[in-house]
């Protein structure tokens, strides 16, 4: 079975802002 | 064919034609006679009853005599005696002759020289004369030229006193790069056509190794040659009360001087030509540069230049930066390392390649094996992804990405079996309870 690829609007960055990758 | 590649196309010793390089070349003179025009005389043997020359008894001057007096006028073509006739074609049968003013002495020197364009090893120089040989002469060169001057050999009846050197010293392998003072080739005799001839090899030990003689390589090369007549031969007759007749007899005639030698290339060229703005270069091959192919062409720095031998044409070869780079440098101390085969390092590798020959991806890509190293493409972008990966580099080989806990795929974009997205970029993968 092929997973999904990770979904970034699923993470919540709210105490990770600094390491917020620019999409 | 070639010179410089045999019948397989491999490099061998090459070396331009052996030339006077002084043919056709101008000398410059300090002096020349005729400006104003001026009397001159030659001396010639006082004949005897029956024709024949006198036996030399007693003072020199008892069979020589000044006879034959003539003008000098620089104005007049059939009486001038420019410094071109130096240099122009040496017909025996039609000897043209330079001649310098009259009675210059000792002090006074009169000089010729001669910029031959570029290096030359130099294996004579030669002058051919018209008047008496001088009693004392040098014959210098410069390698940078002109700027500065060393000489050459010493020719004089008195070397002590004239040039403060021993004469005929002994020439060994200590003192090999030395000019020597000799009294040969300083008798009044012959009255005209005499010879000088200088062979900047002979009686050196190191001749026959020349190959392997940088002392002596170094010895021969020249790029300007000049003559310095220090002293003419007299009766001492000059002084006298009449002596005009004598002091018109002293003089320095020569109808040749000739430059043997070779077009210094270092055994990397078969020819000298003259580039545009007409100066002498070497026509280098075996990827060499420079006007005595004295370095390496651009990129060819893999090992060290050398001077070509008989037996190894010591070619520069080119760096070996798989097509990513158009700079390199030597290293010497990786060229040892490499037993003496290779030193070259690249410099700027492109297409993401580094290493010192470009062999291999640079940090953050990883190789693409379906493309040989020279492809501009061989190395991809490991393209890691922002959340599910531990760091941007993968492992060059493959291309897999450092992967966090319970993610997994080449670039770590997705949640392993057994695992689901959780909400945290941190750990973005979570086992399922």
């Amino acid at each position: 079975d092929v997973m999904p690829t990770l979904d970034m609007t699923l993470f919540d960055w709210t105490d990770y802002e600094d390491l917020r990758p620019e999409m | 064919p070639d010179p410089c590649y045999d019948e397989t196309g491999h490099p061998r010793r090459c070396i331009p034609d052996f030339v006077n390089a002084a043919f056709g070349k101008e000398v410059r003179v300090s002096s020349t006679c005729g400006r104003p025009p001026s009397r001159f005389c030659v001396l010639s043997e006082r004949k005897g009853p029956g024709g024949e020359a006198e036996e030399e008894r007693g003072p020199r001057a008892a069979s020589i005599s000044p006879s034959s007096c003539q003008v000098c006028d620089a104005g007049d073509p059939k009486r001038w005696h420019p410094a071109s006739y130096l240099t122009d074609l040496n017909n025996p049968h039609n000897l043209t002759c330079w001649q310098s003013e009259s009675f210059v002495q000792h002090p006074l020197n009169v000089t010729l020289s001669l910029a031959l364009g570029k290096k030359f090893e130099v294996t004579y120089v030669s002058l051919q004369f018209c008047s008496p040989r001088p009693e004392s002469m040098a014959i210098l060169k410069s390698m940078d030229g002109g700027k500065s001057w060393v000489p050459f050999q010493f020719y004089s009846a008195q070397c002590r006193k004239m040039y403060n050197r021993p004469n005929r010293a002994a020439i060994t392998k200590q003192n090999e790069q030395e000019a020597v003072c000799t009294d040969s080739h300083t008798d009044l005799r012959p009255l005209a056509g005499g010879l000088i001839a200088f062979s900047t090899l002979d009686g050196r030990p190191s001749a026959h190794d020349f190959d392997n003689s940088p002392v002596l390589q170094d010895w021969v090369t020249a790029t300007d040659i000049q003559v310095v007549f220090s002293r003419l031969h007299t009766f001492g007759d000059e002084n006298e009360d009449d002596s005009q007749l004598a002091r018109d007899s002293y003089y320095y005639a020569v109808s040749d001087l000739q430059v043997g030698g070779r077009c210094k290339c270092n055994g990397h060229a078969a020819r000298c030509l003259r580039d545009r703005d007409g100066q002498l270069l070497c026509d280098c091959k075996h990827h060499t540069a420079g006007p005595e192919c004295d370095r390496c062409k651009p990129f060819h720095y893999d090992r060290p230049w050398q001077r070509a031998t008989a037996r190894e044409a010591n070619e520069c070869v080119a760096c070996n930066c798989n097509l990513h780079a158009r700079r390199c440098r030597f290293n010497m101390e990786l060229y040892k390392l490499s037993g003496r085969k290779s030193g070259g390092v690249c410099l700027n590798c492109r297409h993401n390649t580094a290493g010192r020959h470009c062999h291999y991806c640079k940090e953050g890509y990883y190789r693409d094996m379906t493309k040989p190293i020279t492809h501009r493409k061989a190395c991809k972008a490991c393209d890691c992804h922002p959340v599910g990966a531990a760091g941007k580099t993968c492992n060059q080989t493959t291309g897999q990405c450092p992967c966090k806990d319970g993610v997994t795929g080449i670039t770590c974009n997705r949640c392993a079996k057994g695992y689901q997205q959780s909400r945290s970029p941190i750990a973005p993968c979570i086992k399922i309870p």
